[in-house]
């Protein structure tokens, strides 16, 4: 069965969107079916890779009902990579799931088809910048929790807060077999004293889940969405194309080298 | 009576707290009295000025019991500026709130003898990145939305939706007397052409609404918080403190100065 990660971290701004994209399409250029799941009712990894946000057509009615989500999923146009795209009511989700019984493991029934009977090796679920009914049923959903830091001091004050709902979800026993899969540093800029002091207190108190890569500030990176390109397609030989590719390898081999 | 202002932008990370704490302080050494309340459960303002979250001392008690918020407020130790601190209980409200009557118009309740009594010019409400239940009661407070905008593609994407919320509470009568306040840009980099393509797309939508003065990506705005400091001081003499000073000037002209 696939294995499902959730990209989250309560702290905005951070490149879980950009990480989820980057890493799902470097994955799939490797040969790795790999599927994305947009719970952000922003939708930005949706249009990241240049499709449409259309109401009607993602998470939203599945979560609410429990139903089987394999009928939404939808092709991204590049081999080996599948979405099941967001939708701006996926907003008014949360509240409506607050009324209703088990509402924190929803996704995680509605995923099991997925992730028995499709062949896909990889879920990668990218979050809204909350810790709310969203992110929460993302994470009772995943086997690891994946979270991108980007390298400043408001990010890494937050780090303690994310990483603290794995011990959360497993004594309310909703997710105990969710794990931290590890944390890899955003907008890392080797010219500023900031990033290098976040990347030594990470490696001092996460050294086993601590990435080795290191993901640079490139624009690129920034550009690449406003053509509904992947930075592989946009720019393939940019920095960030290159630290994206070195952290799919990395990925690659912590996760499905066994 | 002060004006209320809320900082609210459901894109993460573009910065809405950096705003909120600079524009705050600077508004401050100008001698205008100014409140800053903390609505994020990462209790970022917070921090940023040095203050500890400590729980049951935040806005969390009184949103939930409508109680008066006067009590709450603390100093910043800077002269004319106070704020009342978040703490992270705050992600509990949202699930809470959503079960109580009249759930939208706690904060603004709570907040009427502040803005009424104390001699307060100035209310800003520092958001979390989401559009939940805690941004819509800091909505529902505000005569004002100021909108941060980081100047790239993904953040201009989201400027519709939360611009159109606007319209929402007028039409659902709950908070009529809401207006754009206006959009200001932040981490601008003059060297790429990403910034000033959203700058030309702001000015073509938002033309009256866009400040002039647009916020540089500076090293030193995200270096102060390390230190409990705001921007002026931490580097007085830096780019980002001299755009926040002008900021504030430009935003006093626009509301203060009749
Ligand atoms: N390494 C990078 N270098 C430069 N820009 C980047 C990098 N990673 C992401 N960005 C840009 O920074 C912004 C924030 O990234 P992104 O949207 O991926 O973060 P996020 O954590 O998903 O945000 P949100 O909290 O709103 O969901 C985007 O405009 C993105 O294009
Ligand atoms: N003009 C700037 N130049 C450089 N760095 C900045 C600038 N403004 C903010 N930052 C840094 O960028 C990061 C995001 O800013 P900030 O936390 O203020 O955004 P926010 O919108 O409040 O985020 P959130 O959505 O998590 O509440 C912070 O680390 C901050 O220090
Ligand atoms: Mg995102
Ligand atoms: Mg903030």
């Amino acid at each position: 069965p696939a294995i499902t990660f959730a990209i989250a971290n309560q702290k905005g701004g951070v490149g879980k969107t950009t990480t989820t994209v980057s890493l799902g399409h470097a994955l799939a250029l490797m040969g790795v079916p790999t599927l994305i799941v947009d719970m952000d009712p922003q939708a930005n990894a949706t249009s990241c890779l240049g499709l449409e946000k259309r109401s009607g057509f993602g998470v939203y009615e599945p979560l609410l009902n429990g139903t089987n989500l394999a009928g939404r999923v939808i092709s991204s146009r590049r081999k080996n990579l599948w979405i099941i795209p967001s939708e701006l009511d996926l907003a008014a989700a949360e509240l409506e799931l607050s009324s209703q019984s088990e509402y924190l493991i929803k996704l995680r029934s509605s995923l099991l088809s997925l992730k028995e009977n499709y062949g896909l090796q990889v879920i990668l679920i990218d979050c809204p910048p909350t810790l709310g009914l969203l992110s929460m049923n993302a994470l009772c959903a995943a086997d690891f929790l994946i979270v991108t830091l980007q390298s400043e001091y408001l990010a890494m004050e937050g780090l303690g807060q994310i990483t603290g709902v794995i011990e959360k979800l497993k004594q309310a026993d909703v997710n105990p077999s969710l794990n931290l899969g590890g944390i890899v540093m955003t907008m890392y800029d080797s010219r500023t004293r900031l990033s290098y002091e976040v990347w030594q207190e990470v490696n001092r108190y996460y050294a086993d889940k601590a990435f080795r890569t290191a993901i640079p500030r490139n624009a690129r990176l920034s550009e690449a969405p406003s053509f509904g390109q992947t930075v592989f397609e946009y720019a393939p030989d940019s920095s960030g194309s290159l630290a994206y590719r070195a952290f799919a390898r990395e990925f690659a081999e912590r996760f499905l080298s066994h």
